[in-house]
């Protein structure tokens, strides 16, 4: 439960849908993430995958983690995802 | 809703000039907290098949069936304890937005007998998708599930995007859900409508500051609902509620919530805070509370009805048993009868509607500039009616907190409501222009608004961080002769102009290139934005040039004059004069504005008209200081 708190929802932004045919956005954004956890089964990480319209993904990530996707060159930004209100 | 069309023009059935195909293959994408499907507002009866260009699915959950109406839902909540996993609406809130968008033309809804009339959206023959991601409770709305929605939405093909949510505060644009999904909405050519937000009347409180977004501020509309409280001595005070509950004239005694608790402190006992008050105070009388977001605890404690003081009367909401909220005027008058009289005693009136001359006023809780992200961008963009509005609702949701009632069409306010009018309206324009661009409909809806002035009212003191262009005018804003567009690549500029360079600009546009110089250097002020917005330093002198291109989409070998209303501001326009040989034959012009700063926090404003003599094309201009 310890090593779960450490952990919080992160939307990882990458921008647009690279142009390229042969992208395919699950495998690079299921890469990036066991790259940077370590972790060879990302199923309890990635919470969701955005790759109809741009690019990126939401996962359960440490503040290292964090640190480390946000320096990557493929990575707009990595930002905590929040409760929104209706308005 | 049931009025808020007619106060703007957009009259109903042949009375108003529409594009019947067209709109019946125009496809709105609520975002919202799902949605009632069986409500008439989203009945599939006399639709054909959805549009080709449709992709999305119907994915609803179990009990959940779509219709050639509402063509297409999704939803990205989780299964929560108690409620149905499925993109059923548990709040109420995505049924009145879409119904308000979109909805079908239903006659003779009211809310008990309330505010009768016919309920319908802006584009009634268009078609609704939903996305569902709020759900009641802790839960709220996600950023991750936001995006998802953005995501499909876009690809399903939606035409226009509805999103009455926000954070508690704005944020950088590549930090912001909303910002990311209607960045890349606009460069699919998609219009993203969003609520401003609701925590006004403070400054800097708008939380959708994008450019590419149309973001919607609310005002009330010529109808209010009223609640009369008759005092025993025939004193009569008018208050707001929705209240539909009925006395039947009978008088009941009175009591203060602060004399009727044994548990709690005189101060919270007024509020009648949670748990203050006793119920043998109480039972079988109308209490006076201090705070009208705790009546229900008077309710759970056996009172009949409720009077309370209220800072902000320039809206009614629905309450759970009889409710009226005073200004603190009446209140007090309320108090002062009741503690010189003996065995003082009132009722309070089911309500009734009343017309309201002064609409439309900015309501309080409506957010305010300036633009905290973007200083030199105005938010927000348009006004639209948000308070009292007449909806679809879900029986599955209570219409106020502790209510017991089950409706199918419910009154709420907000800048929620606000926000898919003018989603209507995109759509509308988009029906008479399918070509138009995003930035193309935006400026026709903001040139073309009603003028509002902070004159009308307290409410509107801040103008244009008030209420932006103005009141949106549905059928002025079909032929606004000129629009100011700003395509993709404008935006990718602007984005330059913010130091997104480097990776970041490379990522967002999606391809290879770079920010030139020149697009490093851009100001964000220069952005062909439909208002012109620039923060100086108090009180010091400044000039300061904005730099404009607008397109004819009028008629052929026009003239239009420039003409600066509003004497506070030394403007001078470059060149005044524009003669327009060709349709979408575009011009630019430049527009210097100098003088004194304002003092701190304040702002001064003119307004730009480019007018043909048929076309009349309004620009906020906007010079402020920061405090």
């Amino acid at each position: 439960a310890k090593y779960d708190q450490d952990k919080q929802v992160y939307i990882v932004y990458m921008g647009a849908l690279p142009a390229r045919v042969d992208y395919m956005p699950m495998s690079h954004h299921t890469s990036i993430l066991q790259q940077v956890t370590g972790e060879s089964s990302i199923e309890n990480r990635l919470v969701r995958s955005y790759k109809r319209s741009f690019n990126g993904f939401a996962a359960r990530l440490t503040e290292s983690e964090r640190e480390i996707l946000a320096s990557m060159e493929e990575v707009v930004s990595v930002f905590p995802s929040k409760k929104l209100m209706l308005q | 809703t049931t009025r808020s069309w007619d106060f703007m023009g957009l009259k109903e059935g042949k009375k108003t000039k529409r594009k019947p195909s067209i709109e019946s293959n125009t496809i709105i994408g609520v975002i919202d907290s799902g949605i009632y499907p069986e409500s008439d507002s989203f009945n599939g009866k006399g639709f054909g098949p959805p549009p080709k260009k449709w992709k999305g699915v119907c994915e609803g959950g179990k009990n959940f069936s779509c219709n050639n109406k509402l063509i297409g839902v999704r939803y990205y909540t989780p299964k929560l304890e108690g409620l149905p996993h499925s993109a059923r609406d548990n709040m109420g809130h995505g049924s009145h937005t879409a119904s308000t968008a979109a909805g079908n033309t239903v006659k003779d809804v009211s809310f008990y007998g309330l505010g009768n009339g016919t309920v319908r959206g802006g584009v009634p023959a268009a078609r609704i998708a939903v996305y569902k991601v709020c759900e009641p409770g802790i839960f709220g709305c996600t950023g991750d599930g936001m995006l998802s929605a953005y995501d499909d939405a876009i690809a399903d093909g939606v035409d226009i995007i509805t999103i009455s949510i926000g954070g508690d505060s704005s944020s950088p644009f590549e930090v912001d859900p909303t910002a990311i999904g209607a960045f890349h909405a606009m460069a699919k050519g998609i219009l993203t409508v969003n609520s401003a937000g609701n925590s006004g009347p403070e400054r800097s409180t708008v939380t959708s500051v994008a450019p590419w977004i149309l973001t919607v501020a609310a005002s009330n509309t010529n109808r209010a609902f009223v609640t009369k409280v008759v005092l025993g001595d025939g004193k009569t005070v008018v208050g707001r509620s929705v209240n539909t509950f009925d006395l039947n004239g009978t008088k009941y005694p009175l009591v203060y919530g602060r004399s009727a608790s044994t548990s709690c402190g005189a101060a919270s006992a007024g509020f009648c805070s949670p748990g203050c008050l006793d119920s043998k105070l109480v039972k079988g009388k109308i209490v006076l509370c201090d705070f009208e977001l705790n009546t229900d605890e008077a309710q759970s404690m056996g009172a009949v009805a409720s009077i309370t003081k209220s800072s902000r009367v320039d809206f009614a909401s629905v309450f759970s048993f009889p409710v009226s909220a005073l200004s603190e005027d009446d209140y007090n008058t309320v108090l002062s009868y009741m503690n010189s009289t003996k065995n003082p005693k009132a009722t309070v009136l089911k309500s009734d509607t009343i017309f309201k001359q002064t609409a439309p006023v900015t309501a309080t809780y409506s957010s305010r500039g300036p633009n905290a992200i973007i200083p030199d961008i105005l938010k927000p963009d348009i006004t639209a009616p948000g308070s009292e509005i007449l909806a679809a609702y879900s029986p599955d949701a209570p219409p106020s907190q502790s209510d017991t009632r089950h409706v199918k069409y419910s009154v709420a306010t907000g800048t929620s409501m606000a926000c898919p009018h003018i989603a209507g309206v995109a759509a509308y324009i988009k029906t008479f222009h399918p070509r138009w661009s995003p930035s193309m409909i935006k400026s026709a809806i903001m040139t073309t608004a009603w003028s509002m002035n902070a004159s009308t009212s307290p409410f509107n003191e801040m103008a244009e961080f008030a209420y932006g262009a103005g009141h949106v005018d549905p059928i002025t804003a079909i032929h606004p002769g000129l629009v100011y567009e700003a395509n993709k690549h404008d935006h990718i500029a602007f984005l330059c102009g913010l130091n997104y360079t480097g990776k970041n600009f490379r990522l967002i546009s999606g391809d290879s290139s770079s920010c030139t110089k020149e697009q490093t250097k851009s100001l964000p002020r220069n952005l062909n934005y439909p208002s012109m917005t620039a923060q100086v330093s108090a009180t010091k002198p400044f000039k300061v040039t904005f730099r404009r291109t607008v397109t004819n989409v009028g008629m052929p070998n026009t003239t239009y004059k420039a003409k600066v209303v509003g004497d506070n501001l030394k403007v001078k326009v470059v060149p005044s004069v524009l003669f327009f040989k060709s349709v979408y034959e575009k011009k630019s012009f430049t527009v210097t504005v100098s003088g004194n700063g304002p003092e701190a926090d304040k702002l001064m404003s003119a307004h730009l008209i480019w007018s043909d003599g048929v076309h009349s094309v309004r620009s906020p201009m906007v010079i402020y200081a920061a405090n």
